[in-house]
């Protein structure tokens, strides 16, 4: 008689937890902008046998954003999940990986994300600071005051904005911007920069320095200015690239 | 409705007796949660 086809992989077998590391990391190691993305649930997984030893999964997965940007050298695994209460941030992706002699690898894959909605968060933390889009006046003023600010007092080099990777804004009961965004360093100082700041230019890729910049502006009652701006040093064939206009 | 009573009964002839206490095993999919759920 036949064998008897394999049961069914489930979701939390080893190889399914083997296979979904391999797509997160391949996941993570293609994105350019925003923020590392960790594994929260294996949706489904499907497998069509090629031949011996050869396999070709279908993977379904639930990310969630962690507070690491793309251009972190923390490793994942040292990634805090963003909170609920920090208006987390959903990754869905279908991934197709194959499986030849036990080893895996990705083929595609195709995600998008989606913040979590300003009802559930407000229903758990009613006070809490929702997600602002981008192009919002507040944001915007609160990241250039906060690179500014830096910049004015630091005695490292001068820091160009490269992307803001969220921002959230709290109405009552004080009026507050929260701002987190990726910076590089120029060639020049700080010192240099006030005579010329136009003159000053990204590091080329063999000398590379990225850096993150947490921000907080109270605007009301009183105008308070918080900055605290990380560089991670250079990291070699660690490359930003310039999101394309047409992406949100 | 007309029912097959023959089918019928073969059915509650066919079903197993469970166990007492029989647990189902969880579905396959979808796995564990491991953060929460938004």
């Amino acid at each position: 008689a036949p064998a008897a086809p394999p049961a069914p992989l489930g979701c939390d077998d080893p190889e399914s937890e083997a296979a979904a590391a391999v797509a997160v990391s391949y996941i993570n190691g293609h994105s350019h902008h925003g923020y590392k993305f960790a594994l929260n649930r294996i949706d489904n997984i499907r497998i069509l046998p090629q031949g011996p030893n050869n396999d070709i999964i279908f993977l379904e997965l639930d990310l969630l954003e962690t507070t690491c940007h793309i251009l972190s050298p923390t490793p994942l695994q040292n990634c805090t999940v963003r909170s609920f209460t920090e208006h987390a941030v959903e990754g869905d992706c279908d991934v197709k990986l194959q499986k030849v002699d036990g080893k895996f690898s990705v083929l595609a894959s195709k995600c998008h994300s989606h913040a979590d909605s300003s009802e559930d968060v407000l229903q758990v933390c009613p006070e809490c600071p929702l997600l602002a889009t981008w192009n919002n006046t507040e944001v915007l003023t609160t990241v250039t005051a906060a690179l500014n600010d830096h910049n004015s007092k630091t005695a490292d080099a001068y820091l160009k904005l490269l992307e803001i990777g969220r921002a959230r804004i709290q109405y009552a009961p004080a009026h507050v911007a929260l701002v987190e965004f990726a910076v590089a360093a120029t060639n020049c100082s700080a010192a240099q920069a006030k005579d010329n700041a136009e003159a000053c230019q990204l590091l080329p890729d063999d000398q590379s320095n990225y850096g993150f910049c947490a921000a907080t502006m109270v605007l009301q009652p009183s105008e308070d200015l918080t900055v605290n701006c990380q560089l991670y040093g250079h990291q070699p064939g660690v490359t930003y690239s310039q999101p394309a206009q047409d992406t949100s | 409705p007309v029912a097959k009573r023959a089918v019928a009964e073969a059915a509650q002839h066919d079903k197993v007796p469970r166990p007492v206490g029989f647990v189902p095993p969880p579905p396959p999919c979808p796995g564990k949660i491991r953060h929460f759920k938004i």
